[in-house]
């Protein structure tokens, strides 16, 4: 009781203090969240999703991932307080209640263990995974851009030691594999979140292609409402439309995979930094931007509750 | 652990299609070993660049060449990094 009371959120932590968090949020609230371990790591680390159900089985679901970029501290951190306050706000908030009564939410807050851990002990700029290229000094491969999506395409680089590289194949690396197949076992994901920073902004498919996906003026709307509830509490001012269009082309996404296989409401965050910290956000800044995100999560999340298909 | 002492980041406000060009030239050379936190993309977000030391002067002078303005977002990279490790550690021992 007293360790997650006493949990700073407000601050960035290792992997080993998330991890060992976890279990206090799971012994907090036993008949919400679960630990689940969806595989190891390349450097067999575990790999936990928390997930939140009240029962049923393989009820319609919600996937948010934080940290597929180690580099991006504050989608951990963002995580993290997501998760407690989906556990916290179950029973008191009616909307969230609804939702949990009707549909299961799974977080994987550290997607990428290893090259989050290698943050901290060697190399704070690091983005990829740490896998072992055969036949180069480089190691790692950008997790996002090793997905089933356009693979190999424009916007991804096949050189090893670049930051963008997509790896030897699609799902090469065990980090993207491990979720592919929680993905494709469970077979009932509505809605597939990632969460990434910094520059504020939301996104949607596609990201390997610049054609408006079939699902585009509805996607658009919802993405532009939830940036509506997100600017409302701090004026964090927010861009929405599908990567391709609104950054650039970038082939092997994960939200581009989740649309593929039929999950419609997709959608990447780019986090803050509003000011010129870029990766490095200062810590007081993580509950701002995790207060803020989570309307514009929320918002998602409700309206994929209420638009069941 | 690595250091990224005189690192810095610049930051660029682009102005037109062609200072995105020259900046997409810029990330395609690989001996300044440049980071691109945020690429070139469009004129509506900012670029941000981290420098490493050694290639901080050719990099300004490219910049300065081509008239292409540009601010330093964080001046010694390594400063940045040690006060969040401080903080990280501060917060740990609370």
């Amino acid at each position: 009781e007293r360790s997650t009371r006493s949990f700073n959120f407000g601050a960035y932590h290792r992997l080993e203090t998330i991890y060992s968090w976890m279990d206090t949020l799971v012994a907090q609230h036993p008949n919400l969240v679960t630990k689940q371990e969806i595989g190891k790591s390349y450097e067999n680390r575990p790999m936990y999703v928390l997930k939140f159900s009240t029962g049923g089985n393989k009820r319609p679901a919600i996937w948010i991932d934080t940290g597929i970029h180690s580099r991006e501290w504050v989608s951990q951190a963002t995580g993290v307080w997501t998760a407690n306050k989906i556990a916290t706000d179950y029973g008191r908030d009616s909307s969230l209640t609804s939702l949990l009564n009707t549909m299961d939410i799974y977080m994987l807050l550290l997607a990428n263990p290893d090259g989050y851990a290698y943050t901290h002990t060697n190399d704070r700029m690091w983005r990829k995974t740490r896998s072992k290229i055969s036949g180069s000094v480089c190691r790692g491969v950008d997790p996002n851009r090793n997905w089933d999506a356009g693979f190999g395409g424009p916007g991804a680089s096949k050189n090893p030691c670049s930051d963008s590289y997509h790896g030897p194949s699609a799902h090469s690396e065990i980090e993207v594999k491990n979720v592919v197949n929680l993905i494709k076992s469970h077979g009932n994901f509505k809605s597939f979140i990632s969460v990434h920073a910094y520059s504020q902004l939301l996104m949607y498919p596609y990201g390997y292609s610049c054609r408006n996906v079939p699902h585009q003026p509805e996607l658009d709307s919802v993405g532009r409402a939830a940036v509506q509830k997100l600017t409302s509490l701090y004026g964090t001012r927010y861009k929405v439309g599908s990567i391709c269009n609104i950054i650039y082309q970038a082939s092997g996404g994960s939200i581009d995979w989740s649309y593929n296989v039929g999950i419609k409401y997709s959608f990447a965050f780019e986090l803050r930094d509003t000011g010129r910290y870029g990766f490095i956000l200062p810590a007081n800044q993580i509950i701002p931007t995790a207060s803020e995100t989570w309307l514009a999560l929320k918002h998602i999340m409700e309206y994929v509750r209420d638009h069941p298909y | 652990a690595r250091v990224f002492t005189g690192d810095q980041v610049i930051r660029v406000n682009v102005q037109s299609e062609e200072e995105i060009q020259l900046l997409q030239a810029l990330e395609n050379q690989q001996e300044w070993e440049l980071d691109f936190w945020l690429h070139p993309v469009s004129t509506e977000l900012p670029v941000d660049i981290r420098v490493p030391r050694s290639s901080l002067s050719s990099v300004k002078e490219y910049l300065h060449a081509h008239n292409i303005p540009f601010t330093v977002m964080i001046d010694n990279l390594q400063e940045v990094l040690d006060a969040e490790k401080a903080e990280m550690s501060e917060n740990q021992m609370k």
